[in-house]
């Protein structure tokens, strides 16, 4: 069970650091178990330093870059267990225009495994989907489904 | 598997029914703030056998079901099914094509089918055990909620990895 | 006391109702206190509903509709006791393009009185500013001021 | 009163002396995740007062310091002037301008001036009670924050209204 849970623990830590330095383009990360004697209980602690700069307590990281951490570890569990389909709700909302982009083709390339399904306001993000559905209230408060196409949603 | 497509009536804003079919890829849903976008990430989480209010946005379950507006009348109650392509095998059934339903009423009484065959919750929950999809599982990330992963404890931190380990 | 308090509140509730039925184009909000024998003691609760929908739990808003109505109390307080300046972080990041305008220009119409610093990665924000300030980071790790005019920021 | 101009040096990323000048209306503040825009507000924050290392999102008050980056050392000490026109009177002074310098060494030892003469820091906490500026006024909001308003208990956002009542 130890043994096991170290294992996965190493193999999430590896792929934390190959999806954090994608997205930031360089840097380091890395997960840290707080109580090394007690492997099955202890609590995990992150440790994000983002290219360039020096290594701070994670509460330092500006919002986007603390978005941005939060998302390289999603990903490093997904890359570790995918799921086959995935609903991602306005994640990408502190992401600067650079870090956006980053993101927006990380996700495209992910998506050869899995299935996304993302809300969002940003445009980037509708121009890496292969379809874009519209959810409107024609009659207040009530929500329907229209078709869209990209040229007609304005910037 | 993939999610196929989406059914959802009486659910939250959703008075008409809604039918949104999905392919593989990234499909994005886009629209005004408060125009019903959130309600389908909680309609797939609810359907999947999601069990708190709370996490649905509501004070209590009865919350999920359509009740009304300035021009319309509450509705009876809440229905959402999922179907999924199944072809490669993943849920642990024969079937090719799985549909999975959950009703509500405003009693509070509550009904599920999995291909239109009354089950338990509990047989929902077991279908989608260790695919990470799922009530516990990660692949359901909500509005504003991407952040908690660093600001949570590390031992719910931990119950993510156990969930994926 | 107490009476100073009642009218002070009912004031702020006005602004509240103003503010808010302005930001959603229509609807209606106000503040209640929850316990009206304890004037003095008593928590304040927050009702909103806007244009066209059912009264619900405020839980039940959407993300944009909660940010915009904690923004109307914001200036709902500013309207009944003006700050000489004011700095707002990226209030905006959850609005619509619909919302953002109308919020761009409810700033701006309120500048008149007081003089305001916008943190924000959004265009209608950098649109309806005077002045532009780029904070870059030329030397990594190392914040720098650039002046910035709008036709370089790249949408 | 309107703020005309502020001057970082030492205080987190702000590792070269900066000055921003400020005009009445708004000014906007644009640039990349992590390059210092918030550490602005964070400045404001701190000269006029802010005691409490939480709130500038440190562990410690030494976190305000520069801690240096792979290619240049730590500064000893952190400084930020607020220049402050007060052609209208608003502040309880008769200069038509007024400074308010905040400076802390690592060692911990803190300086505080008006107008560059040394004061302690309750006398500017005191110049701007009654403004709604300052340590507990509601005239910044932290990013993030502006949805606290509606989470807060009740008690607390009670605290907002008074100090505008
Ligand atoms: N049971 C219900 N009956 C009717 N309407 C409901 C019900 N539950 C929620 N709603 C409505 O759904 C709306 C919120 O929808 P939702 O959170 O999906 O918006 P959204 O499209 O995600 O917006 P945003 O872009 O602001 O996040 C609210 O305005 C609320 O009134
Ligand atoms: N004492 C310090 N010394 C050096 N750098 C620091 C110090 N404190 C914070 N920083 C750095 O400041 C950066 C954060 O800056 P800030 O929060 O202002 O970014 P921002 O421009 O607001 O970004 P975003 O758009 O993502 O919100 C961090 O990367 C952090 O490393
Ligand atoms: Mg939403
Ligand atoms: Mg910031």
């Amino acid at each position: 069970m130890e043994e096991r849970f170290s294992q996965e623990f190493e193999l999430i830590n590896q792929h934390f650091q190959e999806v954090f330095s994608q997205l930031f383009g360089g840097g380091t990360a890395r997960l840290l178990l707080e109580d090394q004697s007690d492997i099955l209980g202890s609590g995990i602690e992150i440790v994000a330093q983002p290219p360039g700069k020096k290594l701070q307590n994670l509460s330092l990281l500006s919002g986007g870059e603390k978005a941005l951490t939060a998302i390289a570890i999603l990903f490093a569990i997904l890359k570790r267990k995918p799921t086959s389909f995935c609903v991602l709700d306005e994640i990408e909302t502190s992401l600067d225009e650079g870090n956006l982009d980053n993101l927006s083709r990380f996700i495209q390339e992910f998506s050869r495994d899995s299935q996304f399904i993302v809300i969002t306001h940003r445009r980037n993000t509708m121009q890496v989907s292969d379809v874009l559905y519209g959810i409107v209230m024609e009659e207040k408060g009530i929500s329907n489904i229209v078709s869209v196409r990209l040229e007609d949603r304005a910037s | 598997m993939y999610l196929k497509r989406l059914e959802i009536y009486g659910f939250k804003s959703f008075a008409n029914r809604v039918r949104i079919e999905f392919d593989k890829g990234i499909t994005a849903i886009v629209g005004p703030n408060g125009s019903g976008k959130s309600n389908i990430a909680d309609a797939i989480r609810w359907a999947l056998g999601e069990q708190s209010p709370k996490t649905l946005r509501g004070g209590k379950m009865e919350d999920v079901i359509f009740s009304g507006t300035q021009t319309r009348k509450p509705l009876g109650f809440a229905e959402v099914t999922l179907v999924l392509d199944n072809s490669d095998g993943e849920l642990p059934t024969e079937f090719s094509e799985v549909s999975v339903t959950r009703r509500v009423f405003r009693s509070g009484e509550s009904e599920y089918y999995i291909n239109r065959t009354p089950c338990r919750l509990k047989d929902i929950v077991e279908m989608f055990v260790d695919t990470g999809i799922g009530k516990d599982g990660y692949s359901i990330i909500g509005q504003g909620r991407v952040e908690e992963i660093l600001s949570m404890h590390s031992e719910s931190r931990r119950e993510i990895f156990e969930e994926a380990a």
